[in-house]
């Protein structure tokens, strides 16, 4: 069965694109099918996947959102939005909003169409082992959209106090929709992310989240690593940049604990 | 006459709290009077500033926007929706947001009431010399009301790819908005942030900056700092928690430098 995973965090900048863009080219290598969602507007999974928002003729979140759900649950395939990409077993549906005004009438349809994402993603369900669904910084109509259209949710934990200050707001959203949309919500799990040992308040961060968090921290925790920065300026995920990279392997750790759960025959 | 800044990036994690936090703290503390306006439902800003935004009783963000703009317009003060902070000279006006439904009633406003946060701030033009706008990470509703309302916006951009991929359509943004609702909107300047000259790829994008922008980037460039970040877990300015750290040091010359450029008799 098809495990779908949103990566959710209502923090900026705390490496939930490089969690979608690097744990999904593993997933892929690892002979997994994986379809990856850019539900964010910004585009950034897009461009790090080599599909330029401004540059896509068909397909993509513009298109599905103009189907609707009711249109959505009378096609048959996926095949319209989503585009290949670099690597064998992964395919994108790519982020394509270019204008403010899409933005906006993206977050309206969020609310008034809150199946949409829930039909998009059904029809792959079946040809793909994981959906990863990048989501944007916030907590509102569009993050609410893919937690409701997923199993569960890995939530990236930057080794910040700024990103723990948002974490119960999440989690107050997370319980909130296990009582009404999405009964069967799971929290997949936190993963640390940018850690650096060398600073003492990365240390004790990771300290105070493996205390407060207690069993929903994933074992890996990704390094800060500057090869993750230069394989996104390269266009390409860092295990087509520098694969033995400390935060490649990290990456990769977590892909196979992530196929030994859902995948292990 | 007082100046309006909104600090504003579709790109999360880049330094917009960082800077608003700090640059306001050393605004005050060289003897300018400043309000601080969180327009970001995730609360950083107000977090950082001592305010919890799930402990504030009365103003804010919500009570203003329930207000209305047309109600704002017959008000005669700001009182009523600010707090005293721990720096004399510096106020804000905190997000009280904690909820989803809430944060999505806010977009919904910024569409059906553009007028609401100009007016809001016009209560408290002339009792302050900067009045400094923290917006959240997209180029939706909220930010675009965010650049509606201000003179000016200053972009915090990142030593990181990822943010440079983000920057065209905030431009185009800025263009739109010069041609319709803010005629006068002008780009205070591009702020470099977490710079850290041991990493190649950050000294690249330093360069690639400094040639793509020509003019727009400010002399100042703010080091990546660990000490901004335990200030921020310490819940103060980094002025008042290591005064002459590199980072603090940097916010105080951009300080410096808007200071001379709008208040110098
Ligand atoms: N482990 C890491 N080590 C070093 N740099 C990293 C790491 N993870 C991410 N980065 C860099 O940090 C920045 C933020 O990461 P990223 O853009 O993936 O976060 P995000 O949560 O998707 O941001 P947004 O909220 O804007 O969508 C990027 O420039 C990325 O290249
Ligand atoms: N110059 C710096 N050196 C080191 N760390 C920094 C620096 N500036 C900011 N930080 C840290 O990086 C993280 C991101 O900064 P900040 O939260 O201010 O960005 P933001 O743009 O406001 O994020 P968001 O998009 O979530 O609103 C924070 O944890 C902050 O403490
Ligand atoms: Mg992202
Ligand atoms: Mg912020």
């Amino acid at each position: 069965k098809t495990r779908i995973i949103a990566i959710s965090s209502q923090k900026g900048g705390v490496g939930k694109t490089t969690t979608v863009v690097n744990l999904a080219a593993w997933l892929a290598l690892l002979d997994n099918r994986v379809l990856v969602v850019d539900f964010d507007p910004q585009g950034s999974t897009s461009r790090c996947m080599g599909l330029s928002p401004n540059k896509l003729t068909h397909g993509g979140l513009l298109e599905m959102f103009r189907c609707g759900a009711l249109e959505l649950l009378k096609q048959e395939q996926i095949e319209p939005y989503i585009y290949k990409t670099m690597i064998k077993n992964l395919h994108l549906l790519p982020s394509n909003i270019t204008s403010t005004e899409d933005e906006i009438w993206l977050s309206q349809q969020a609310v008034e169409d809150p199946e949409l994402l829930k039909n998009a993603v059904d029809l792959a369900i079946g040809q793909f082992d994981f959906i990863l669904i990048d989501a944007p910084p916030s907590l509102s109509a569009l993050p609410r959209m893919a937690l409701a259209a997923a199993d569960s949710i890995l939530v990236p934990l930057q080794c910040e106090e700024m990103a723990l200050g948002t974490m119960p707001r999440l989690l107050g959203l997370i319980r909130d929709l296990q009582k009404s949309s999405n009964r069967w919500l799971q929290i997949e799990g936190i993963l640390m992310t940018m850690f650096d040992p060398s600073i003492g308040y990365s240390r004790r961060l990771l300290e105070q989240a493996k205390s407060h968090f207690q069993g929903l921290l994933f074992d890996a925790v990704i390094p800060r690593d500057p090869r993750l920065s230069e394989a996104i300026a390269a266009h390409r995920p860092v295990v087509l940049y520098d694969m033995n990279s400390p935060g490649s392997l990290a990456y990769r750790s977590l892909a196979q604990h992530l196929q030994q759960k859902y995948r292990a025959e």
